[in-house]
């Protein structure tokens, strides 16, 4: 059967308003790579950090987790990988 | 093996109006698209999508975008060229522009290149096959081949959507039967976006396959996507009408394409990848995209639709046909609506026709009514059942809801076993909706929290009356405990408009088709009123009515006013100042109440300005009167005390009713002399024999003594008692008070006050002129000192000579008189 533990990856959505330099200036801060807005979602953008686990059954932790403590970070979730199948 | 362009002598006269334009196109597989071909005497289908029918009106999808959210697309596919767009297209697995699949030995990756070649393969190009909307522009989105996350979806759901009308997506959580799951906070942010300010405003259409979980006896409620009222959840049926072994029957779908069936059924025709053509296209994945491009058909119709406009127009459109369902049901807006395939399945021709000369249905109120928090226990092999009287928010005319489109039900419940649940909705009107069946695999112990079941059922009938929710608890033979669940919160999200969605539109050319809209919720058979064809006011229930006022109502839908010449107006509610009796109509208060149960006076709720409640008894006054008082606070007339006539406050009187007396702040009743009142028992009872008042029972109550005793310690007493005197004071009112005093403490017995009104002496004194001296001889006359004697003398002066000690030492002294 499927493994049905949360599986975290090494991306992180987050809401920062102030539009993309204030987007990517706390990403360099943190040590992630700002990817990009994500779609049409304004003020929110896909933040990835290369040195954490590509995949792993444990929220990851570390120095860059004190990003979601930074004031101008509204929300921050890190991604889980999601079951889905074609019909 | 399609015989095309036939002989006008081998075409039945039925199909002479097809005959006469007969479409042919060269593609490879034109001929063996069935669902295309329904109406000749070739294929086995018996109800057409008349997807042709769309094609003559000249409706082929031109200026219309769709993408497919899949796997990816082969965007250099000779079908797929000319129509592709590269600006409904990305690949967010890899983060490119180009979406082209990832290629394999096992041809994984070709299920997105088979859904766009139903909606948009070129026609007339020798090529596979013709897309429904073969001028569509077709784009995909690589992004199932990888990890697909929240953020994944969400990037996919909103990419350019001013550029993209419709999404249309194959996939969902797992159809394993025992998945709970839908989109995340992202997704659904995409959602909402997307159909608030996607298409320049009108709104991006979503368009689902429903669960592919039938072998799983899965149920498409326990997907978020499918449930989701953004989305238009599409189902499949076969080739002969029967329902196919894969499908999912839940209350959120809301029609249905053609797609494959059994192993003797065909299957769907369409674009592979590599190239290649297939005739192997299963599942509802076939279904969505056909839906799809023909949602697209009715967009080129009409650009101008919304995403509730192109619901509504499916709605009316769909068909039951020959859908075979043992659960098709007539709403109370005769709609045919069935768990297998919603309003059934879609026509392509009445949909543009219906686009043609659609007018925006009026915005969207949304009523969340208030949740049912009260824990309910669901006990195994019983139905618990929970009735809510909804009103549609009647109160808010932002957010009133009269007829309703979705019908939302959040419900937070614990047990045991979530498989063994299943749960009914049934509408004011008497529409039934399966919200949720058993799950036969589905062994969760986390019940639901706060899930969202959809249904599509009620659309068209009114919203507020009573929802009666029925959860059903049938344990398996696997469930080894059968312990009771637990209903903890329920709540109804009605979805819907103030104003009746089509009374702006004349429906006269469609009179056969549809319903007249001043009698929308009636079978079309009822008789028209001739003299008025508008539409009815808000306030006409489904009768229908002779004018567009209240007035003219044959029936109301919530209270009316009858007047002196037997007309009638009808109202949402009846005003301040009247009462809706029990056949609703309103009436008059008295005219001292603001609000009343009725006509007397002593059935008001609240009273008219300048008047006062009286507590506990529902009428109004302008002064309190006597026996209460005015709280300032609540502005109404409360009781006094007891036995109070005038008074303050609650605690405070002034004037006691007659036969009472004031005692401080509250009222008692006067009692003769002699008796006094007791307040346990509220009677005068008599005092002591020995009392002449008093203020209760017993001989210490005395106030004053009888005739004959004598007052001694606050005592009444014949006489007075050893050690006492009697002393008797002349009072002002010329009488004397008589009682008994303690005698001096050198006395036994007295006559008066002081040591020298004693009559008798305590042992060891002797009685001299009135007073008690020492009595003892001394043993022994022997001399005092000087010392002593002096000091003796202080304790004769002293009066001291009573203590024993001091009489022995100083007996002589003592015992000299003086």
């Amino acid at each position: 059967p499927p493994c049905k533990a949360r599986i975290y990856t090494n991306h992180w959505a987050v809401r920062i308003p102030g539009g993309p330099e204030v987007a990517e200036h706390i990403a360099q801060k943190y040590g992630y790579r700002n990817m990009g807005q994500i779609g049409d979602l304004r003020d929110h953008y896909h933040f990835y950090h290369s040195r954490t686990i590509k995949r792993s059954t444990l929220s990851s932790r570390g120095r860059h987790s004190f990003i979601s403590m930074e004031p101008k970070v509204e929300w921050i979730e890190q991604q889980v990988v999601k079951r889905r199948i074609k019909r | 093996d399609y015989k095309s362009a036939l002989p006008l002598s081998q075409i039945s006269p039925a199909h002479s109006s097809v005959a006469q334009n007969n479409i042919f196109y060269n593609d490879a597989k034109w001929s063996s698209m069935w669902y295309i071909h329904c109406n000749d005497d070739v294929n086995n289908c018996q109800s057409d999508m008349n997807i042709m029918g769309a094609w003559k009106r000249g409706y082929t999808g031109k200026d219309v975008v769709v993408t497919i959210l899949d796997d990816g697309i082969e965007r250099n596919h000779p079908d797929l060229l000319q129509n592709y767009d590269p600006q409904a297209s990305f690949d967010v697995n890899s983060n490119d522009a180009d979406p082209m699949p990832r290629y394999d030995a096992t041809n994984e990756n070709k299920h997105g290149t088979r859904c766009a070649g139903e909606v948009a393969a070129s026609a007339n190009n020798t090529h596979c096959i013709v897309g429904i909307a073969y001028n569509a522009r077709i784009g995909g989105v690589r992004m199932l081949d990888g990890d697909v996350t929240d953020m994944v979806e969400a990037r996919s759901l909103s990419l350019n959507p001013q550029h993209i009308d419709i999404y249309s997506a194959s996939w969902g959580p797992d159809d394993d039967g025992k998945t709970v799951d839908g989109p995340a906070s992202l997704a659904r942010q995409a959602f909402e976006n997307g159909i608030r300010s996607g298409r320049k405003g009108r709104g991006s259409i979503f368009v689902w396959a429903s669960g592919n979980g039938g072998r799983s006896r899965d149920h498409c409620s326990c997907d978020g996507y499918t449930n989701s009222i953004y989305t238009i959840s599409i189902s499949s049926t076969a080739e002969s009408g029967r329902k196919p072994w894969y499908l999912e029957e839940c209350s959120s779908t809301l029609t249905t394409t053609y797609s494959s069936g059994e192993n003797y059924d065909r299957k769907i025709i369409t674009t592979d990848l590599r190239h290649r053509c297939t005739d192997s296209h299963t599942g509802t994945s076939a279904s969505a995209p056909m839906a799809a491009a023909i949602i697209a058909l009715a967009l080129e119709a009409n650009p101008l639709l919304t995403w509730r406009d192109v619901q509504h127009i499916i709605v009316k459109t769909s068909r039951a046909g020959h859908l075979s369902a043992p659960d098709w049901k007539t709403n109370a807006a005769g709609y045919n609506v069935s768990h297998l395939y919603g309003f059934g399945l879609m026509d392509a021709e009445a949909m543009v026709k219906e686009a043609e000369q659609w007018k925006q249905v009026p915005s969207q109120h949304i009523c969340m009514e208030s949740a049912d928090r009260q824990f309910r226990s669901i006990r195994p092999e019983h139905v618990l059942r929970s009735v809510y009287k909804a009103t549609g928010c009647a109160d808010n005319p932002n957010s009133h809801v009269i007829y309703l489109e979705h019908v939302v039900v959040r419900i937070t419940i614990a047990h045991s076993r979530r498989g063994d649940l299943s749960i009914n909705l049934t509408s004011p009107s008497g529409t039934k909706s399966q919200l949720l069946a058993n799950r036969l695999f589905d062994h969760s112990m986390e019940g639901f929290k706060n899930w969202e079941f959809m249904t599509t059922h009620c659309w068209g009938e009114k919203a507020s009356g009573d929802w009666v929710l029925e959860i059903y608890d049938s344990p398996s033979q696997l469930r080894s405990q059968k312990l009771p669940g637990k209903l903890k919160e329920w709540s109804l999200v009605l979805y819907g408009t103030s104003v009746h969605p089509y009374s702006s539109m004349h429906s006269s050319l469609h009179a056969e088709k549809q319903p007249r809209f001043t009698d929308m919720l009636q079978p079309v058979e009822e008789e028209f009123t001739e003299e008025y064809n508008g539409p009815c006011h808000a306030e006409c229930n489904e009768n229908g009515c002779e004018g567009p006022g209240p007035q003219h109502c044959n029936n109301c839908l919530h209270y009316f006013f009858k007047f002196k010449n037997n007309t009638r107006m009808c109202v949402s509610e009846c005003p301040s100042g009247f009462f809706r009796d029990d056949r609703k109509r309103c009436k008059k208060c008295s005219s001292t109440c603001e609000t009343c149960v009725g006509s007397r006076s002593d059935q008001c709720i609240t009273c008219r300005s300048g008047f006062h409640f009286i507590e506990d008894s529902n009428t109004c006054v302008v002064n309190c009167g006597d026996g209460f008082y005015l709280d300032r606070d609540l502005h109404m007339c409360r009781r006094c005390l007891e036995n109070c006539k005038k008074c303050t406050s609650s605690s405070i009187c002034t004037e006691c009713k007659p036969g009472m007396s004031l005692q401080g702040n509250k009222c008692q009743m006067t009692c003769d002399p002699g008796t006094y009142y007791n307040g346990h028992r509220r009677t005068c009872e008599p005092c002591h024999r020995a009392c002449a008042t008093c203020a209760g029972t017993g001989v210490e109550a005395c106030t004053k003594c009888a005739e004959g005793y004598l007052l001694e310690d606050w005592r009444c007493v014949s006489s007075c008692s050893h050690g006492t005197y009697l002393l008797e004071q002349p009072l002002d009112n010329g009488q004397v008070q008589r009682s008994c005093k303690k005698c001096d403490n050198s006395c036994f017995e007295c006559l008066g006050p002081g040591e020298r009104n004693c009559s008798s002496c305590n042992s060891g004194y002797n009685l001299e002129a009135g007073a008690c001296m020492v009595s003892t001889i001394c043993k022994d006359a022997n001399e005092e000192s000087w010392a002593e004697g002096s000091f003796c003398v202080l304790v004769k002066k002293n009066n001291l000579c009573q203590r024993r000690v001091l009489q022995q030492l100083c007996c002589r002294t003592c015992s000299q008189k003086g």
